[in-house]
């Protein structure tokens, strides 16, 4: 999943 | 968390206080777009979804909210607050968002996902969010873009929305880096390219109108953008 690759970045 | 992100997280909170201070001191929008606002508000509601699912950092919860609010009494002092908001200069605010920003990006966004099958085998509320992601994903790279056609039929733009652009500029090309940084030393950090190409789309935006505004800085006479 996309957010979960990129999760901690605002 | 490494420094390139950190002080692109910094140059963006940075340009929201500029702009803040901007409309609280000065209690006069004109020349600020409340549609490239709302854009804004819009992308971090749909970004910000998980700040209910998932916990990854006080860090990011503070942000995210910080963001939300911020942009939000942005917003609401345009809007509402007297006197300001009788200085806001609709008819000049003319970008048509609704057709040519949130539209398109709501296709764009369901296309990307559906092709990507990205959300397969997930529940419908984790595809809808992932949805929203990157819906709010292609939003943000064009947000700016009712800002800089208002900038443009003004014949000077001030120091301050200068300053505004440059570190919200800055912001987008600080997390270029980060991600350069991450593919090189975070094992097993995947590309994601939307948010690649967006994010140099955004900054590339930003740098063209911020190359202008130097130019005619340096001129010392009247900026005008290029029509």
């Amino acid at each position: 999943l996309v957010m979960d690759e990129v999760k901690d970045e605002l | 968390m490494n420094v390139f992100r950190l002080c692109g997280d910094m140059s963006h909170v940075f340009s929201i206080v500029v702009l803040l201070l901007r409309l609280r001191v000065a209690k006069n929008a004109s020349g600020i777009s409340l549609r490239t606002h709302e854009l804004f508000l819009l992308v971090f509601l749909t970004r910000y979804t998980d700040l209910f699912t998932t916990y990854y950092s006080l860090y990011n919860s503070c942000m995210k909210i910080a963001y939300i609010l911020s942009t939000a009494s942005i917003v609401y002092m345009i809007r509402l607050s007297d006197p300001i908001c009788t200085t806001y200069d609709k008819a000049q605010d003319t970008f048509r968002h609704w057709a040519f920003a949130v539209g398109p990006c709501a296709v764009l966004a369901t296309l990307t996902h559906f092709i990507s099958g990205e959300g397969s085998g997930y529940s419908l509320f984790v595809n809808i969010q992932e949805l929203l992601w990157t819906f709010s994903i292609y939003l943000e790279s064009i947000a700016i873009l009712p800002q800089l056609i208002l900038l443009q039929r003004y014949r000077e733009v001030e120091n301050l929305t200068g300053n505004y652009i440059f570190f919200m500029g800055s912001y987008r090309a600080l997390y270029i880096l980060n991600w350069i940084y991450r593919t090189y030393y975070e094992p097993g950090y995947r590309h994601h390219y939307v948010a690649y190409f967006c994010g140099v789309l955004q900054t590339l935006l930003y740098a063209d109108f911020f190359y202008y505004y130097m130019q005619s800085k340096r001129r010392g006479g009247r900026f005008s953008l290029p029509t």
